[in-house]
Order: C-alpha cells, then structure tokens, then sequence
C-alpha cells in the first residue's frame, strides 16, 4: 500500500 | 482545491443545512430516518477526529466543524425536540447490518493500522451505505416531501462531484486514494436510482412518490 496520504479532504 | 471540489462541499453544506432548516421550521422530522442521522453523525465524528491534531487550513477545520454540530444539532431535533413527530415505525433498517461489516472491513483494508487511520477508514466505509436507512424508509412509505428530495439530491450530488474532483486531483495532482474513490463510486451508485425518479417525477409534484 501506498503510505497513508494526508486527508486534506472534508 | 479544484471547482469539483468546492461545489461538491458547498452542495454537501447545503444538503445539510436544508435539512436542519426542513426540520426546525416545520417541526417535524416526519419522512426523516433518524438512524441515516446517527450514522452520518458517527461518519462526521470519526473522521473529523484529526480536527484535534493537525490543522489543515481554515476552510478545512471551519467545515469540519459546521458539519458535526449541524449533525449533530439534526440527531438532537430528530430525537429529543420534535421526538413526538418522529416516524419511527417506519425507521426500521437495521444498521447494525452496516456498522458491524463496515467496522471489520476498516481493520482489514486501510492505508494504515494506526487507530485514526482505521477510524477515518471506518467513516469512509459508512458514509457509502449511511443513506440506506433514509431510503429504505421512503420506498417503505412510498412518498417523500419535496424538501427531503431536495436534501437527497444536494446529497448525492456531492460525493459525485467528488468523484470528478478525483479524476481531476490524479489528473494534475498524481492524488489517488482509492479507498475513497471505491467508497464514493458505491455512495454514488446507491442514489442513482433515487436520482432518476428525482429527476423525472420530480417536477410539479408535491410528494415524490416511489413504486414499492
């Protein structure tokens, strides 16, 4: 898996 | 932040509040299924957590924070103010059918085991299904106010928005996050039928009245 991206989105 | 984006908040803000408005000014919460309420409200509260760590940027924590107390505010009419006004012989979708297999599918597909992670994952999964309740109910009553059609539409038109605003984030951002895009195709797919009969029969009539 990808690393966690940062969840900017609401 | 792309336009896509922006409007697909913008309608989700405006789904919720037409909803607290629908409510408080009639007062009455008849047609509402106050178990999507709860569900959306535990979607908001587990996703939202990172409100206490990090600090994205104005808009980012100013919206978090509208949609968790408008929530919240609308679980609080639902159930306590305008109780007596609440259907909920016809609120009978057994959600924990979705908590349950949800929760499990957030411990076994995630980006990350860290307890935020999981938890964010576990809101991304059920806000997809959060809306079953609301919709089992209307083809259990057959009928909805025009007002809640609207609260509906404005509410799956945000996710799909959403969708193009990942198109348009892999596109020129290389952003691709598919746990998101899988739950939001799902959420999407759940009101396509709704769309069709909003967009066919919804003109003129005063209830939308859907074939049980």
């Amino acid at each position: 898996w990808q690393p966690p991206p940062s969840h900017d989105e609401l | 932040m792309n336009i896509f984006r922006l409007t697909g908040d913008l309608s989700h803000l405006a789904a919720i509040i037409i909803l607290l408005l629908k409510i408080w000014k009639t007062r009455s919460c008849a047609g509402i299924s106050g178990k999507s309420q709860i569900l959306f409200a535990l979607v908001f509260t587990s996703r939202y957590l990172d409100l206490l760590t990090s600090f994205i940027s104005l808009y980012n924590t100013t919206m978090k924070v509208i949609y968790i107390g408008c929530a919240y505010a609308t679980v609080y009419l639902i159930y306590a103010k305008f109780k007596a006004t609440y259907d909920g012989n016809h609120d009978t979708f057994r959600v924990e059918f979705l908590v349950v297999p949800v929760g499990g599918l957030a411990f076994l597909v995630n980006h990350d085991f860290s307890p935020l992670e999981i938890l964010w994952t576990f809101s991304i999964y059920l806000e997809s299904v959060a809306i079953l309740p609301q919709l089992f109910m209307i083809s259990k009553t057959g009928e909805a106010e025009t007002i809640t059609t609207h609260y509906l539409f404005f509410l799956g038109l945000y996710r799909a928005l959403y969708l193009i605003n990942w198109i348009w984030r892999f596109y020129f951002e290389g952003f691709f996050d598919m746990i998101a895009i899988v739950a939001g195709v799902v959420q999407t797919i759940l009101y396509c039928d709704f769309f069709y009969l909003y967009v066919t029969k919804g003109e003129g009539r005063s209830q939308l009245s859907i074939p049980t």
